[in-house]
């Protein structure tokens, strides 16, 4: 069975803009 | 992979498609705001605060271009266009009505691709200040930026003296549609 990650846009926004300035540092 | 979701696709799937598109829009705000002029010279943790706060309302702005108001479809960043019955169907709704009425409004202004872009730097900048330490060098780059923005339309329209506050309006407009609809869900499938 098929499991998701269930988040907000909020969060999901915020999620990748700190993945993008960590991966980048 | 699809234009429109056909009947052989769950709902679910859609959804999880649907969730995926915001994705590569995300990316591409952060790699916008590392061109406009100044950005980069706040310190890194005001650019992440300034990001957090004000992408949803960059790609409000952004994804107004993808509306077609005759068709009545939204075409996303990844090329997948969906009907508004089909996404009003997954309970995005109220958001896509909102943002049918938004995009009608900013797209009245008939504003030029340079423009646009100006105008979303000015969105970026101008997002909530919470959490903002130096406040002081965020206001300066707001207010450079809406002076570059002035300048270039009312040099192109010069006969219009209304179209520049009527597009600073539109900033209480997206922080409206932001408070409203940035704590919808989304959904990523897990493998």
């Amino acid at each position: 069975p098929k499991t998701h990650r269930v988040m907000t846009l909020a969060d999901h926004i915020s999620h990748i803009i700190t993945q993008d300035f960590a991966r980048n540092q | 992979s699809c234009p429109v979701a056909p009947a052989s696709r769950s709902s679910q799937e859609v959804w999880e498609s649907f969730s995926q598109c915001f994705t590569p829009a995300v990316k591409e705000v952060v790699e916008f705001a590392k061109s406009i002029p100044g950005f980069q010279t706040l310190s890194q943790h005001d650019q992440v605060m300034l990001l957090k706060s004000g992408t949803f309302q960059v790609l409000m702005v952004r994804f107004c271009s993808l509306f077609d108001p005759k068709e009545r479809t939204v075409t996303f960043l990844n090329g997948q266009t969906y009907s508004l019955a089909s996404l009003r169907a997954l309970g995005m709704g109220s958001l896509l009505d909102a943002m049918f009425e938004f995009s009608e409004k900013l797209g009245s202004l008939c504003l030029e691709p340079d423009e646009m872009a100006l105008f979303m730097a000015v969105v970026l900048v101008s997002a909530d200040r919470s959490g903002i330490v130096e406040v002081g060098a965020v206001e300066q780059l707001q207010e450079n930026l809406i002076k570059a923005l002035r300048s270039l339309i009312t040099s192109r329209r010069p006969d219009d003296s209304t179209l520049f506050p009527k597009l600073l309006l539109r900033l209480p407009d997206l922080r409206t549609l932001n408070n409203q609809h940035s704590d919808k869900l989304l959904a990523f499938r897990i493998d």
